[in-house]
């Protein structure tokens, strides 16, 4: 989950 | 979530809640980079524009739109009630440049050439950077108010913990982005002065001062 749409930090 | 994450998260919920009571308590953004202040609004909406195509929990959700919101009220907050209790003649750092370079890097840097990829890796490369117009005014005027350095330590540390956090789930899952480790890294040695005024002075109760 490297690009967008994986993105879970902030 | 590992605790670093969740530290580092804490950290900068705090920083912006630091620097909320300062601004309250003493009625003045005095001190207060205006123009750091726009580029993290600029940081957060970029990075957030998956607010609503993406989502992770509710926990997520909460921060993003705390970060974007409580940047965007400092902003307008700074422009209207507090408008005269800052200086713009001390911040003076030219933010052209910074926005411009953070464009370029994302440009030739990123992961993926999609609106949501490029908006997202052009707010990386300008958190990295968005703490200079404060630290250049601090530099001129040669000191910082207490409250305003434990707002500056709180976000420093913040994503300082969080490249602690990437090293860690690189080790722990294999979890690897390296442009948001970089930007990292590179925002962490730009406080390192900061940093190390803070831990030798302010933490021993006295003033910030830069010698």
């Amino acid at each position: 989950a490297a690009v967008a749409g994986g993105k879970d930090e902030l | 979530m590992n605790v670093f994450r969740l530290v580092a998260d804490l950290m900068h919920l705090a920083s912006i809640l630091i620097l909320l009571l300062k601004i309250r308590k003493t009625r003045s953004a005095a001190g207060i980079s205006f123009k750091s202040q726009l580029l993290y609004l600029i940081v957060f909406v970029t990075r957030y524009l998956d607010l609503f195509t993406h989502w992770v929990s509710l926990y997520n959700t909460a921060m993003k739109v705390f970060f974007i919101a409580s940047s965007g009220y400092i902003v307008y907050q700074m422009q209207r009630r507090y408008r005269a209790t800052w200086d713009p003649a001390l911040d003076t750092f030219r933010i052209e440049f910074l926005l411009g370079g953070a464009a370029v890097m994302s440009l030739i840097f990123h992961t993926k050439f999609t609106f949501l990829e490029l908006f997202w890796t052009y707010s990386i490369w300008l958190e990295a950077v968005a703490i200079l117009p404060q630290l250049f005014q601090m530099s001129r005027t040669g000191e910082a108010e207490t409250i305003t350095a434990h707002y500056l330590f709180a976000l420093g540390a913040y994503r300082g913990l969080y490249v602690v956090n990437w090293i860690y789930r690189y080790a722990t899952e294999g979890y690897w982005e390296w442009i948001p480790f970089l930007a990292g890294m590179v925002q962490t040695v730009l406080y390192a002065d900061f940093f190390y005024v803070y831990f030798s002075r302010v933490m021993r109760g006295k003033k910030f001062e830069l010698p």
